[in-house]
């Protein structure tokens, strides 16, 4: 529980999350005074760290960034896994924690029930012997990739001895992701097993589980960081002539912040541009060197027929480029 | 800001997310104190503006007036704070990350 081990055994993770201790005893409590929404208890635990490192100077679990993964229940064999989806992670983000925040509930009613009713045993000195230990829970980890329909690799297993009453737990999984991740297994699930003969139908919980990832993410003080990450639209839509490469081809924006830089070969200018007196510099910019693009590319991508296409015309536009220096250089030579 | 110096110096500037259109994944702040450097950097400058030496040099070089074209040097933020920034990403997750160096702290000619 969080006064448990499982909140001492998280270096960075209990930094962000030893705070919430009273949001995490006590969600309904928190949960009521947020309004409605506060059902997400994701929700109300990011607006908590949000408030803590809103602070100057404060950095979440040593980086800069968290980010927290919503579950997705999915009925396995009548078990109830949960799925994460952690694709959104960037590159850049280096991992140092990951915490799994689970609800978890008191035994079932009709089981302690019967342990009550029956008549205590007692062992050869006449004392009462103890109760039998409460049903264990096994949670489980697997990974998967994205085109896979396999089960998953299992990528940890932890035994769980469930709370006498309902409470929210967290426990340390930074190994699993970080393992996931160097696999390229984004898609995590877990699965909360119980040693109960008849565990019941999983029903949705209102309180879903959830991750939290503590990250540095190394890309963050790169010009125009903010608007990788919160820019969602092009400034310069399709319609606006583009001199150079299209900036939407890659899928990573910074990968193709990176390659749009072009050498004199492309773009038919002469070396040393920055050495140039600054008037001339600053009338050849265009505005998207000025603003390098790094938007997501929320636009439809053309079909495969008119991306052909497009690739003929730049290759043309390139021919004319290529005809007209040829020329050039014959005149220069017989000059 | 007429009454304002009309030397280097820290504006006032509010950010309201909305304006920009990124309320609809910004769930916090709503806005920010980004505040903006503004203001002449001329011969001679003040303590107060915080000139680098290269811009005490290039100031000077504009006030002697031999070399054409050189222009005042640039009133510009000298230090910045970063802000933490609550929003929806993709996959409408919540995610928290504090960007460096998104609002003003002092100002200087450099």
């Amino acid at each position: 529980s969080h006064r448990a081990p499982a909140w001492s055994a998280l270096p960075a993770a209990a930094d962000g999350l030893q705070g919430d201790r009273d949001l995490q005893r006590h969600p309904g409590d928190a949960a009521a005074t947020l309004g409605p929404s506060a059902q997400d208890m994701v929700a109300v635990h990011m607006h908590r760290l949000y408030e803590k490192y809103s602070r100057q100077g404060a950095r979440p679990g040593g980086g800069n960034t968290v980010r927290s993964f919503r579950a997705r229940l999915e009925v396995v064999d009548q078990k109830a896994v949960y799925f994460f989806n952690l694709t959104s992670m960037q590159d850049s983000e280096m991992i140092l924690t990951a915490t799994f925040h689970f609800y978890s509930e008191p035994p079932r009613w009709p089981r302690a029930l019967e342990v009550l009713c029956k008549p205590r045993a007692k062992n050869a000195s006449g004392r009462p012997l103890p109760l039998g230990p409460p049903t264990r829970q096994h949670l489980l980890f697997r990974s998967l990739s994205q085109n896979t329909a396999t089960q998953g690799l299992l990528r940890g297993a932890m035994a769980l001895a469930p709370p006498p009453r309902g409470l929210w737990q967290a426990k340390d999984i930074s190994p699993i992701v970080k393992a996931a991740r160097r696999d390229g297994e984004l898609l995590l699930s877990a699965q909360l097993d119980s040693e109960e003969r008849d565990p019941g139908v999983p029903r949705p919980s209102p309180y879903a589980p959830y991750i939290l990832v503590y990250a540095n993410d190394l890309a963050i003080s790169e010009p125009n960081s903010v608007a990788v990450t919160l820019q969602r639209y092009d400034p310069f839509p399709a319609g606006d002539p583009e001199p150079r490469a299209a900036p939407n081809n890659s899928a990573d924006p910074r990968v193709r912040r990176a390659a749009q830089a072009t050498g004199p070969l492309q773009d038919n200018e002469l070396p040393g541009l920055d050495e140039r007196p600054p008037r001339a510099h600053a009338q050849h910019f265009h505005k998207h060197q000025l603003w390098p693009s790094p938007f997501r590319a929320l636009k439809p991508r053309p079909g495969r027929k008119d991306r052909r296409k497009k690739g003929q015309e730049v290759f043309m536009a390139a021919s004319q480029v290529l005809d007209f220096d040829e020329k050039t250089m014959q005149k220069a030579r017989r000059k | 800001q007429w009454d304002e110096p009309r030397v280097c110096s820290r504006r006032y500037l509010k950010v309201d997310f909305a304006d920009i259109g990124w309320n609809e994944w910004i769930i916090s702040p709503k806005s920010f104190d980004a505040y903006y450097c503004a203001g002449a950097c001329e011969f001679p400058m003040p303590k107060i503006v915080r000139p680098s030496n290269h811009a005490t040099i290039q100031s000077i070089v504009r006030a002697v007036g031999i070399i054409p074209g050189i222009p005042e040097p640039c009133c510009v933020p000298d230090k910045m704070n970063s802000l933490g920034v609550l929003f929806l990403d993709e996959n409408r997750n919540v995610v928290l990350k504090v960007y460096p160096n998104m609002s003003v702290d002092t100002c200087a000619c450099r």
